[in-house]
């Protein structure tokens, strides 16, 4: 139950980064979200890149999700 | 060494990212 949670909890936040409902967001998506949270446009680059695995140009649900999951992961840890 | 730099800081930038997402998620109706 612990991963569905997370994992509905990604889908959620992943709709709030693909405004368009695409069903990817792309590193322009991400850097649109600069006006809505707290983090530089540097960042959210930077996070884009950390998040996408395959360097396609894409982040889709999966890499979103996996990405959230091991942030769960670390703050668990600590 | 840049890229030792930018993988110390990308776990910071990941939380502050997914923790903004989280409020703001959390803080419409």
């Amino acid at each position: 139950t612990m991963q569905v949670e997370m994992l509905e909890k990604a889908r959620e936040l992943f709709r709030l980064c693909d405004k368009e409902e695409k069903g990817f967001i792309t590193k322009l998506d991400m850097q649109r979200l600069q006006s809505e949270l707290p983090l530089t446009t540097e960042q959210l680059e930077a996070v884009f890149d950390s998040l996408e695995q395959d360097n396609n140009g894409y982040l889709t649900p999966v890499e979103f999700s996996m990405g959230l999951g091991k942030f769960i992961g670390i703050e668990q840890y600590q | 060494d840049p890229s030792m730099k930018a993988g110390a800081t990308s776990e910071g930038v990941l939380a502050n990212f997914f923790n903004s997402l989280l409020s703001k998620k959390t803080g419409s109706p």
